[in-house]
């Protein structure tokens, strides 16, 4: 007897599948001598990438791009490293204890601690474990993704009731695809609601160690990403 | 908003993130 077939899936689920960005690739510089300069440096080229695939993700978003251009600026300003963070949760899943930055970038405890990146290793390997607790799939992952951005708690939201309408449709969507994916826990959405606080403690943790980087100036650092790191 | 110039140039561009 084939299985019975999956409910289709809202359709703001199916949508944020869709506009998933493509895999971005670390690509450490072969000419650079290993270490914690070269493991840094690889890494915030990295996050520079993403910001851009970020930005141009979150235009997809539906009701997004119907903010003004003011409290988009601010929701990303919030949010981008719980974005980045989630995503290298979500790619860390299939593995033990190794934090996936890129599919060319897979860093266990020891090559953490040679790099210098023992910290940020330390601080997101929680995530990962209550994510893998929980089974979380991808498409929970993307609508997370998004929850995150919309409920990143700006202190400049212009139009509140916008960015409360962005929340809603988006935690309506999630709820919508618990209901019909998973009845057999109807606490599921809640649960996964229940871990955006971790995901941001662990981003301010990601957000203050890459500051302190900036400050001690020994890391080249893209336009974008600094520009991120000051405006939190 | 001259301090956060790029990413206010990238949420004014209309590429998609597929494009990218």
């Amino acid at each position: 007897i084939p299985p019975p077939a999956k409910k289709p899936l809202t359709k703001i689920v199916s949508h944020l599948l869709v506009v998933e960005p493509e895999k971005i690739y670390a690509m450490p510089d072969p000419t650079m001598p290993d270490g914690d300069i070269k493991a840094l440096t690889t890494l915030c080229d990295l996050a520079d990438r993403e910001l851009v695939v970020i930005i141009g993700w979150a235009k997809h978003i539906p009701g997004f791009s119907t903010l003004s251009l003011a409290d988009q600026m601010s929701l990303l300003q919030s949010a981008w490293m719980e974005i980045l963070v989630l995503s290298i949760v979500f790619r860390s899943l299939p593995c033990e204890d190794e934090i996936v930055y890129a599919e060319d970038y897979v860093i266990d405890e020891e090559q953490a601690r040679i790099s210098g990146l023992l910290d940020l290793h330390v601080a997101i390997l929680p995530l990962v474990r209550r994510y893998k607790k929980l089974r979380m799939e991808k498409e929970e992952f993307v609508t997370l993704k998004a929850i995150a951005l919309a409920n990143s708690d700006s202190m400049h939201i212009e139009n509140i009731e916008a960015v409360q309408r962005l929340q809603d449709s988006l935690h309506e969507a999630l709820q919508d695809f618990e209901g019909s994916q998973h009845p057999e826990d109807p606490r599921r959405a809640g649960k996964l609601l229940m871990t955006l606080p971790l995901l941001r403690q662990t981003a301010t943790k990601a957000v203050q160690h890459f500051y302190s980087i900036k400050m001690q100036g020994k890391v080249p650092m893209h336009k974008l990403f600094l520009e991120m790191l000051e405006a939190k | 908003k001259e301090k956060h110039k790029i990413l206010h140039q990238l949420l004014q561009n209309s590429t998609s993130p597929v494009d990218l």
